[in-house]
């Protein structure tokens, strides 16, 4: 377990507990797209199904079940207990658009064409574009709540702080996981626009403008 | 299979 592995993890359960908080405490899931959340279930399903197969460590097994809990008490929020505050008409991605060409390119790039193996490499590649809808959201809107803003910081930090942590094994372990490692940049590189707008303008204490 | 690299990260 690298430092930055660690700050990355802290960094990804303080995105799902802020996004959590945000819901919860206003009783709204306006700006917030439930498609996003639904995916992102799907990718803590899909990748740990190896929860109760394989045992690597309390740390790890209890993440496990907090990832998959809290994003399905999230999509619950969204879609049930807050359902007439979530914003369906700015909510439009389609999720088929990046759903079948991770399934596509899990069946094709995988470590080997086993269930469990085609399943985790699927989830690698989802969670590198499930952010989409999320972002396309917030251009839609041309804006961000300022606690939605931290939610998308905490989340990007924590596969941009991985990305350390597998240059950091490569150098002190000597081996790297290529699809990890290629899906990983493309889910940093997805918040390269963000992150541009989180720092020039939310950190200066203005809120999240998408400039039309 | 061994070539897959370990899966003890999240």
């Amino acid at each position: 377990m690298t430092l930055f592995r660690l700050a990355g993890d802290l960094s990804h359960v303080l995105a799902i507990l802020l996004l959590l908080y945000k819901i919860w405490t206003t009783k709204s899931a306006a700006g917030i797209s439930g498609k996003t959340q639904l995916m992102f279930c799907m990718v803590y399903v899909t990748r740990y199904l190896d929860l109760f197969t394989s045992f690597i460590s309390v740390y790890n097994s209890t993440m496990k079940v907090l990832f998959i809990s809290a994003s399905v008490a999230t999509v619950y929020l969204i879609y049930f207990k807050f359902k007439a505050t979530y914003d369906g008409n700015h909510d439009t991605f389609r999720m088929e658009f990046v759903i079948v060409p991770a399934l596509i390119l899990a069946l094709i790039w995988n470590y080997a064409f086993t269930f469990f193996e085609i399943s985790w490499a699927f989830s690698i590649f989802l969670e590198a574009v499930a952010i989409l809808p999320q972002l396309f959201m917030v251009t839609k809107t041309g804006e961000a709540e300022n606690i939605t803003s931290h939610y998308l910081f905490a989340l990007g930090s924590y596969r941009a702080l991985y990305i350390l942590n597998w240059i950091d094994r490569y150098y002190f372990e000597g081996h790297w996981d290529p699809i990890a490692v290629t899906a990983g940049i493309v889910q940093t590189v997805l918040y390269g626009d963000f992150f541009y707008l989180y720092f020039t303008r939310v950190i200066k204490g203005r809120k999240l403008q998408v400039l039309p | 299979n061994d070539n897959a690299p370990s899966k003890d990260e999240l």
